[in-house]
């Protein structure tokens, strides 16, 4: 464990817990993209299969505890509990754009064609892409508010730090994982747009809103 | 290629 990554993580925390403090606060889900929700639930889910074949530390135990839960959480109050403030209109990106092209792929490329192995490959993937429904609302919209702003940053900084912390690991360690590096590489450029106008407006107080 | 010693991230 290496600082990048000890803070990506936190940060990764950072960015969920935000999110559903500000859903069970605010009684409400509006803004958020249920479907980016979903498919982060799935990206849990399937990465971390291995919770049942191989024990790491407590620590990766725990985290992956603590990611899988307040996921479906999520999701659940998206959904359920508040589903009268979700705003299905504009979350009207379509999924099955990304799920499947995804799903063909991580079958095409993996490192070891077996069950565990391609659905790894499978959520690295999809969380790579699974935050377009999310940004694509915010486009639709043309606004987000700003604790929607400060959960994108921190979901948006947590794979940026893991690319330092994958520079880190060849230098020190000699190992490289090219399927995790370039799916980083992807979901970090996916996020450059918001990082500039997250530091050029939020940063000031100004509220996130895009020109018509 | 190193893939197992990244199963420990998350």
């Amino acid at each position: 464990m290496n600082i990048f990554r000890g803070i990506a993580d936190f940060s990764h925390l950072a960015a969920i817990i935000i999110l559903l403090h500000k859903i069970w606060k605010s009684r409400s889900c509006a803004g958020i993209s249920g479907k980016s929700q979903i498919l982060f639930a799935i990206v849990f889910t399937t990465r971390y299969l291995d919770l049942l074949t191989s024990f790491i530390s407590l620590y990766n135990t725990s985290m992956k505890v603590i990611y899988i839960s307040c996921s479906y959480a999520t999701v659940y109050l998206i959904y359920m509990k508040f589903r009268a403030t979700y705003d299905g209109n504009h979350d009207s990106f379509r999924v099955e754009f990304l799920v499947v092209p995804v799903g063909g792929l991580a079958v095409l490329i993996n490192h070891d064609f077996a069950l565990l192995e391609i659905l790894w490959t499978f959520s690295i993937y999809l969380e790579s892409v699974a935050i377009l429904p999310q940004l694509f609302m915010i486009s639709k919209t043309g606004e987000a508010e700003t604790i929607t702003t400060h959960y994108l940053f921190c979901l948006g900084l947590y794979r940026a730090l893991y690319l330092f912390n994958w520079i880190w690991r060849f230098y020190f360690e000699g190992f490289f994982d090219m399927i995790a590096i370039v799916a980083g590489l992807v979901q970090t450029v996916l996020y450059c747009d918001f990082f500039y106008l997250y530091v050029t407006k939020v940063l000031k107080g100004k509220k996130l809103s895009l020109p018509a | 290629c190193g893939r197992q010693s990244l199963k420990d991230e998350l």
